[in-house]
């Protein structure tokens, strides 16, 4: 699973 | 960053525009819902916060600023510069039943209980509901101006082609965001009905007029 941290969508 | 993620920005970011420069131009905000303006400013503030602890891209950040500009820009038009034109007699959507729902299942389903990531995921759950009010205040007038139309499109067509985007990045990066991807399913159902009427009728050049 990614990283949810940091978000890279707008 | 692939082509559906990039055209849903721009989408978003059109739809926003059309909106600010209606306001400009026809000097009047009739028939705009203050109230999901307030809320998506809300969602941005909330969601960029992260502008001030972690550097994504220069793409993002700049982004990031635009939307929350504009997002402030159009709450000052209708509150502030155009607030005679505001139609506050039909924009009577109850924010609290949206807000207090938001609130409580953002603690209740988050990916870390913090304060970055419960404001993360409020904004998230806040902006797949925003655009109610404006849904609600279009069913009580019974109509829309088709400029108003063409930004909730555009509103519309950003988060659709985020679902094409979400697909995409399961495919090639195995990369999925279960809270932005069900929110988004959500968010993005509010608007088939919507896209249905736009399609059968102001791509036909009428108004669109509820029956």
């Amino acid at each position: 699973y990614a990283l949810h941290i940091p978000h890279d969508e707008l | 960053m692939n082509v559906f993620r990039i055209l849903g920005d721009l989408s978003h970011l059109l739809a926003i525009l059309i909106l600010l420069a209606k306001m400009w131009r026809s000097k009047s905000c009739a028939g705009i819902s203050g109230k999901s303006q307030v809320l998506f400013a809300l969602v941005f503030s909330t969601r960029y916060l992260d502008l001030f602890f972690v550097f994504i891209s220069l793409y993002n950040l700049v982004m990031k600023v635009i939307y929350l500009l504009c997002s402030y820009i159009t709450i000052y038009m209708i509150y502030g510069k155009l607030r005679k034109t505001y139609d506050r007699e039909n924009d009577t959507f109850r924010l609290e039943f949206l807000l207090i729902p938001v609130i409580g299942l953002s603690f209740l389903e988050n990916y870390d209980f913090i304060p970055t990531e419960l404001l993360w995921t409020f904004s998230i759950y806040l902006e797949a509901v925003a655009i109610l009010p404006q849904l609600f205040m279009i069913s009580n007038t019974g109509e829309a101006e088709t400029i108003t139309t063409h930004y909730l499109f555009f509103l519309g067509l950003y988060r659709a082609l985020y679902l094409a985007n979400w697909i995409w990045r399961y495919h090639t990066e195995k990369f999925y965001d279960q809270i932005a991807i069900i929110s988004g399913v959500v968010q993005t159902i509010f608007y088939c009905d919507f896209f249905y009427l736009y399609i059968t009728k102001v791509l036909k050049g009428k108004k669109l007029s509820l029956p």
